[in-house]
Formats: structure tokens, C-alpha cells, sequence
């Protein structure tokens, strides 16, 4: 299964990812 | 060849053409890698290989739906006591469980597979990330992440798939004083300035399949795309363009403090099921359902002006098996 976020931010969000990578429910996806 | 009886004819004949069809097959797509191999090396870009529109129907011919649902029941099944330690241990084995950080460790508690895949975490196993905005809403894999460039969204590096058809139409909750914005992407940029991203997390078999609340938003909409339920697995998303959009999908969207927000959950084959902890009315993986249909909810009412307050880190729903 797969899970999608679509949404919109100001020009200086920031992903804080590499693709490929394993993640965890609650660590950080990304911010201002 | 001339005296052979008719009947060992018609036996022969199929073996050969198979073997030889399958051998062909087979050794086309070695000489293709030898080729991509060749060509990585000289530092080319290799175009991902899609799939033809045949091979897609043919994928899509597969009764997976029927497929989930009698895998579903079979996890339904109540193991006896004694057969719930060999049986769940080869499931942990096979997808790398973690169960020291299952909320109940023991595996004779759990009465059937369907309950051991849709086990909870102990609360401290997943602290929420309190700096950044925006968190993980489950483990998993990242596939893409991105800026969404005109209405096309990746779904893994170079092979993309169309947001109106993943989203559906706008569903305004209020009649719109000026006409729709020219580009789907626009109609979902609400504000001067702002840009639209995406992320992508792939769910492994073993992994935890509880999804939270990935930001402070509140839901005002629910959209069900009922549909296939082709693996999603990051082969097949480098395979099959538009994968997300055959298959199975519940789309909530809403508003955080910068506009615009949506968390889709995309079902695949081995996980039919998808919940949404406050709604009730969602009811995945149906025997029966017309193409290309979706069924909408609103969570806006007279009552609720503003729709379903979610705080980061909430529980917000579970994918399960069948």
C-alpha cells in the first residue's frame, strides 16, 4: 500500500528526505 | 514425423512453441538489461520502461479484488493456540517484523493474521517530531517527493501520473465567486505565492500499516475512488504509468495553516481494506463497483463549518488485509 500528501506551501518548504529512503510514522517529512 | 499417432502430434506441438515463445521472451529482456547496462555505464539516461496499454489491461484482467477478499477471509481465520507462534513467526521472518515494538509483544494474543497485521505500536515506539510541520504519516519507503510541476505528480523518478485524475474534479464546498483557475494545480494553490509538493511513501508487507495525522489540518472531504488492486510496489510504479489512479483510493483533503492539504491512501493487492477512524460510511474493496466512479463525503456540516480537526501524530486510519 501507498500513501500520498498533496498540498501546498510557501516557495521555502523543504523536504528533509532522500528518495529511496525508509522512514518512520512521527520523523520529520519536511518544513518551512 | 509421418508415423507418429495424431494424438502425440497435438502433444508435441504446444511444448516447443512454448518453450521456444518463453525462451525468446526470456532472452530478449537479458539482451535488453545487457543494453541498459552498456549504456548506464557510458552515463546515458535510460528511459524508464513503461508498460504497453496491453500489458497494463492484461494486469488489470487479474481478479485481484476477488483475489484480496479471499486472501482477506483466509487471515480472518482463528489459528488454534498452538499453531499462532510457527505460523506468525514465518510472517515475521518473511517481512522483517519488528514486534519489540508491538503495543502486545506475545504472539499467542493475537487470533488471526488479520489482527497481527493491524497490531499497534507501544506509544513511546514512535515519538512525533515536534520541529518540522510536516511528519511521516506511517513507516514506510520514500518513492518521490517533490514540487508539483504543472498538474502531473511523479509516482517514482520519471514516471508520472495526472493529479485531476488521482484528486478528481474540485469539489467546492462554496459556489466560487470567479471562474475555476486555468491549470488543475492552480485550483489547488490558494494563496499568492505558494508552490504545490508531493510525497510518496510505499508501505512494505512487514512494515506498521496504522496511518496518523502527518499535520495540525482540519478534513472537510472525503473522496473514494473505488478500483484496482494492482501491487504498488516501487517495481511497479517504475512499470505502470497512472498505477495510483487504477487503483483503490480514499482521498481526504482539507486545509492546514498554508492552504491547501491532502492525504491520499492508495490500496494494493494484498491490502484491499483501507479505514478511516471517523468514517463510517467508507466501505473498500466491494464486489461491485462501476469504473471510474468515486463516492464523496462531506465532513462539513451546520454543526462543523470547519470539518474534522486532526492534530499531527493523530491516528487518523489503518490499510488491512482482504
Amino acid at each position: 500500500s501507498t500513501i500520498v500528501l498533496i498540498f501546498e506551501a510557501p516557495k521555502d518548504f523543504n523536504f528533509r528526505l532522500k528518495a529511496g529512503q525508509k522512514i518512520r510514522f512521527g520523523e520529520a517529512l519536511g518544513s518551512l | 514425423f509421418h508415423t507418429a499417432p495424431v494424438r502425440s502430434l497435438f502433444l508435441l506441438r504446444p511444448v516447443p512453441i512454448l518453450l521456444a515463445t518463453g525462451g525468446g521472451y526470456a532472452g530478449y529482456r537479458q539482451y535488453e538489461k545487457y543494453r541498459d547496462r552498456k549504456l548506464e555505464k557510458l552515463g546515458l539516461e535510460i528511459p524508464p520502461k513503461l508498460a504497453s496499454r496491453w500489458e497494463v489491461s492484461l494486469y488489470k484482467s487479474v481478479p485481484t479484488r476477488l483475489l484480496s477478499r479471499a486472501c482477506g477471509r483466509l487471515n480472518q481465520v482463528e489459528l488454534p493456540y498452538w499453531l499462532r507462534r510457527p505460523v506468525y513467526s514465518l510472517y515475521i521472518w518473511t517481512f522483517g517484523v519488528n514486534m519489540t515494538e508491538a503495543a502486545v509483544e506475545d504472539l499467542h494474543h493475537y487470533r488471526n493474521l488479520s489482527e497481527l497485521f493491524r497490531r499497534k505500536l507501544k506509544p513511546q515506539a514512535r515519538p512525533v517530531c515536534g520541529l518540522h510541520c510536516v511528519t511521516s504519516p506511517s513507516d514506510g519507503k520514500i518513492l518521490t517527493f517533490g514540487q508539483v510541476k504543472n498538474s502531473e505528480v511523479e509516482q517514482v523518478k520519471g514516471v508520472t501520473y495526472s493529479l485531476e485524475s488521482f484528486l478528481g474534479p474540485r469539489a467546492f464546498t462554496e459556489d466560487l465567486p470567479f471562474p475555476p483557475a486555468s491549470s488543475f494545480r492552480n485550483q489547488l494553490v490558494t494563496r499568492e505565492g505558494n508552490e504545490l509538493y508531493h510525497c510518496v511513501i510505499y508501505l512494505a508487507p512487514g512494515d506498521y500499516h496504522c496511518f496518523h495525522s502527518p499535520t495540525d489540518w482540519t478534513i472537510a472531504h472525503r473522496r473514494h475512488f473505488p478500483g484496482s488492486l494492482m501491487s504498488v510496489n516501487p517495481g511497479m510504479a517504475r512499470w505502470i504509468k497512472e498505477l495510483f489512479c487504477h487503483n483503490e483510493r480514499v482521498v481526504l483533503t482539507g486545509d492546514w495553516k498554508h492552504g491547501f492539504f491532502s492525504l491520499t491512501a492508495v490500496g494494493a493487492t494484498n491490502v484491499g481494506s483501507i479505514r478511516i477512524h471517523f468514517d463510517r460510511e467508507l466501505h473498500t474493496n466491494s464486489p461491485r463497483y462501476s469504473k471510474g466512479s468515486y463516492n464523496d463525503l462531506s465532513f462539513v456540516t451546520h454543526a462543523n463549518k470547519e470539518g474534522i480537526l486532526m492534530r499531527k501524530g493523530e491516528p487518523l486510519g489503518e490499510f488491512n488485509l482482504g
